[in-house]
């Protein structure tokens, strides 16, 4: 038996929007840590990390470990019905092929549940290890998703180049090339806005900007996002799910041929 | 021209 209940509904539909276009179908894991998944795009490019922490749900029973295979896509035309203020109960029985969505609105009047049909996934799990990387890049979610956009404008790939200097994200495509430089700025009155850089040795590495631009989905999840960068690791794009968990987008990157 | 790295080059399955 399987019931999580999550009063900020909202988070899990953003969640949702933020991986969809990514990954098609996924193992949801639920176990005493929490609800997560692992996934990777079909390309095996890109590698999506997620866990909503069992503390943050404000009812959380989860019998034993059980892995539901979901459509994304599916599963986000669900959510969609539920309201922003919703809140989202998910649910399902021992060896059910079946998942419950249960939304209910704050002043309780209305309430209703969407059952969607689970599938069999074979994916295999990665492991992830922990890893000291030769940058860390926080800076304001906005502020890295409106770089990646203009950039796709010019060129297809982004080499994102960590100095003392600063960061810089540089492009290239037919029409000239364009960079942007991000310099270390803590001064501003919110930590949200600032834009922190953690160097230990330079790094310069060169990603798709297709993928770039698909992580960046998951802006309205957090303020900020933090890019780790190693010579020798997929890039981490992390979002922090406020009191909860996080969302990671691992991306390999090109190497020249 | 850039190779494109792909994630099992770098992680392992568990």
């Amino acid at each position: 038996m399987l019931e999580l209940r999550l009063v900020q509904g909202s988070l899990l539909k953003k969640v949702l929007e933020s991986v969809k276009d990514l990954v098609t179908d996924a193992n949801f894991d639920c176990s005493a840590t929490g609800f997560s998944l692992q996934a990777m795009d079909s390309s095996h490019v890109a590698l999506v990390a997620l866990l909503l922490r069992s503390e943050g749900f404000e009812h959380y029973r989860c019998d034993r470990n059980l892995s539901m295979g979901m459509n994304l896509n599916n599963m986000s035309k669900m959510l969609k019905c539920a309201g922003n203020d919703d809140i989202i109960t998910i649910k399902a029985d021992d060896g059910s092929d079946t998942v419950t969505f249960m939304f209910e609105s704050p002043t309780q009047d209305k309430i209703a549940d969407f059952e969607m049909k689970l599938m069999d996934i074979d994916s295999e799990h990665l492991g992830i290890p922990e890893a000291e990387y030769h940058a860390i890049v926080r800076m304001p979610s906005a502020e890295f998703a409106r770089i990646c956009k203009d950039l796709s404008s010019i060129g297809d790939t982004v080499v994102i180049s960590v100095t003392k200097e600063g960061v810089k994200f540089s492009t290239r495509g037919d029409i000239g090339t364009a960079n942007i430089v991000c310099r270390q700025n803590t001064s501003v009155d919110k930590p949200e806005e600032s834009t922190i850089i953690e160097m230990n040795e330079p790094v310069s590495l060169t990603f798709a900007l297709r993928y770039m631009n698909s992580f960046t989905k998951a802006t309205p999840l957090a303020n900020s996002v933090t890019i780790s960068l190693s010579s020798e690791l997929p890039v981490v794009v992390e979002y922090k799910i406020a009191e909860m968990g996080y969302i990671r987008f691992y991306l390999a990157p090109k190497i020249e041929d | 021209s850039c190779l494109q790295r792909k994630i099992l080059d770098y992680f392992g399955e568990n």
